[in-house]
């Protein structure tokens, strides 16, 4: 971009191929060049920075940190499709947690997926968590009123639950959380607090037709974006931002209990165009 | 529909004759958006539509009563050219045993699908064995583990401090040992960029001498398709991709991506979480597919 002497045409069209090509979509994109298009501006340095900051005011619109009040406990609800990164965030925040003195407990509520316990319980013995689990196959909502007793019988400050991974376009998987989260609000009102979706940000488009449906059917208050650490640069929040109103959290960037970072705008933005 | 959208875009120009060339890069614009909209990666849209418009510049849709359809048709044509050959799936190779290796990012659906490569061999008769090279993810080979006992179709596992290259050396050595017709090799997943995880992925490739290096994608993939597909075939040569979660409702425009940039066969597609949801592939229902 620093060959540009003038913002002429081909210099926009640059730009929205950037943003294009870090899976932002053609409307976000277009809608971000259109305004630059309209303000007229003539320096290609200004240009790029007011493209940013459009970027950073979608982001900022709708903020929030990790709501955990103190509520003996405070419940997490990790949902999200296949192979996103749920068990392995729930790790690391567990993790996290416990550096802040939090105690922790994790319900082990994949009963379906080949050794999807025994990897939590490995996430838990790493984090200091108590995993609370039944045999493969039980009844995933069963694991999370057991968990919920035993988060409360011992005075846990948290209480996260890792689901089995499931595609948005399957009901009866759906019907599944909508009864996990029935359970915590009739067993614990005004949980859960928290329900995250974890989105791989090397998917495209489809992340936000996944954050349409789960947040229709269950209700989302907050998203973590895995694995930035790798080239894809996660543009699609901009339009699950517009549309949804989301907030991103947190991002994932590494497969160690570490690689946990709280979701800032300005940094994002600036990944972005690295 | 696309061709609704192309109709009603080029039907406001037929009203004044042939159709021009700049009404005819307006419909094109249309093809451009349904197939970013898909996934489909901005470099390979722009060299696709070009390849289209060429054909479309023709009288049989200048000349024709309704452009859309001619258009889509040869959308729908370039697409199924570039999808390549249909597969039904893999063969034996005649030097037993045939060793397949999966490779590709993390969580893509290599376990999964090196259990249902395994079920596929042994639905046919042969003696499959699965091989756990995955020692860095928790439970990971545990995972393996439970998908063969399930099959009935063994594990070769690690021995404690071994590492990926001698579990994968391990592994073939025990399936030559005990006559397997085939070796399923899983990997961990990692990144396209990581350049040490690359070279123990080379330095496999290099030792067992696999017939089949298959790339594992996530149907859901974006943009990012070009990067991760070009950098794993130019370090292991890939023999063809697997793409999985088709269950979905992802476009899937990643696969003409991954085409484009290796001109390698898709081979396999992933159509669910159970062991038998393994298909063929069908060019023309992927190109349906992508276009929406
Ligand atoms: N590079 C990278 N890999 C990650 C990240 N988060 C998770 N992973 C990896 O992604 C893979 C899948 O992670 P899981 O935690 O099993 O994902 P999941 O969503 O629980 O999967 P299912 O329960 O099967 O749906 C593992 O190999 C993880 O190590 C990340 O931020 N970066
Ligand atoms: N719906 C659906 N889910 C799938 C398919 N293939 C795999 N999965 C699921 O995707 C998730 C990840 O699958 P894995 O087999 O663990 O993926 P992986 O590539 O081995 O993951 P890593 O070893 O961590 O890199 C699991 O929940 C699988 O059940 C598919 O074709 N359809
Ligand atoms: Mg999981
Ligand atoms: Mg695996």
């Amino acid at each position: 971009l620093s060959r540009w002497k003038k913002v002429d045409p081909a210099l926009l069209d640059e730009l929205e191929e950037v943003l294009i090509s870090a899976d932002t979509g053609v409307l976000v994109a277009e809608k971000l060049i259109d305004k630059i298009r309209k303000d007229k501006m003539n320096d290609p340095a200004a240009v790029k920075e007011a493209i940013k900051e459009g970027m950073i005011n979608i982001l900022t619109e709708h903020e929030g940190a990790l709501n955990l009040p103190d509520a003996g406990p405070a419940v997490v609800v990790i949902v999200g499709v296949n192979g996103t990164g749920k068990t392995t965030t729930i790790g690391k925040l567990s993790e996290r947690l416990r550096r802040e003195g939090k105690k922790v407990v994790i319900a082990a509520a994949d009963t379906f997926r080949a050794a999807a316990i025994e990897q939590l319980v490995i996430w838990g013995e790493r984090s200091g968590a108590t995993v609370i689990r039944h045999t493969g196959g039980a009844d995933p909502a069963a694991v999370v009123f057991d968990a919920l007793a035993a988060a409360k019988a011992r005075g846990a400050d948290i209480l996260i639950v890792d689901t089995a991974g499931r595609l948005h376009t399957k009901v009866n998987l759906m019907e599944e959380l909508k009864k996990i989260r029935r359970v915590l609000e009739r067993e614990h009102p005004g949980s859960p607090h928290e329900i995250l979706l974890v989105l791989d940000a090397t998917a495209g488009q489809n992340s936000l037709v996944q954050a349409r449906f789960f947040s229709r059917d269950i209700g989302i208050t907050g998203i973590v974006l895995t694995k930035l650490d790798g080239t894809a640069k996660g543009g699609i929040i901009f339009s699950i931002m517009e549309e949804l109103k989301i907030p991103v959290k947190m991002i994932g960037v590494g497969e160690s209990i570490e690689d946990l970072r709280d979701f800032h705008a300005k940094e994002f933005v600036e990944a972005l165009f690295e | 529909s696309l061709t609704s959208k192309l109709d009603a875009v080029l039907k406001k120009f037929k009203g004044r004759g042939l159709l021009t060339e700049k009404d005819l890069e307006e419909g094109l614009r249309e093809v451009r958006l349904a197939l970013l909209e898909a996934d489909v990666n901005f470099k390979v849209v722009k060299s696709f539509i070009e390849r289209v418009k060429g054909r479309a510049m023709g009288r049989e849709v200048m000349e024709s009563l309704s452009p859309g359809q001619q258009v889509v048709k040869i959308v729908y044509e370039e697409l199924c050219a570039v999808m390549g050959e249909g597969s039904k799936g893999l063969q034996l190779s005649p030097n037993l045993p045939t060793v397949i290796m999966l490779v590709g990012l993390q969580g893509s659906g290599k376990t999964t699908t090196a259990g249902k490569v395994a079920r596929m061999f042994k639905q046919d008769g042969r003696k499959a064995l699965l091989v756990a090279a995955d020692i860095r993810r928790p439970a990971a080979v545990k995972q393996l583990e439970v998908l063969g006992e399930g099959l009935k179709v063994p594990v070769y596992t690690p021995d404690t401090g071994k590492d990926a290259v001698a579990v994968c050396t391990g592994g073939v050595e025990y399936g030559k040992k005990y006559g397997h017709d085939v070796v399923i090799i899983d990997t961990a997943g990692r990144l396209h960029i990581d350049d040490e995880l690359m070279k123990e992925l080379i330095c496999i490739k290099d030792k067992v001498s696999p017939n089949e290096v298959l790339l594992v994608v996530d149907a859901m993939t974006g943009q990012d398709a070009v990067n991760i597909a070009t950098h794993f075939n130019e370090s292991l040569d890939i023999t063809g991709v697997i793409l999985t979660k088709l269950d979905g409702d992802a476009r899937g425009g990643a696969v003409l991506s991954i085409r484009h940039v290796t001109g390698k066969p898709i081979r396999l597609l992933g159509m669910g979480e159970k062991l038998d949801q393994l298909e063929p592939f069908y060019p023309d229902r992927m190109a349906s597919r992508i276009l929406g």
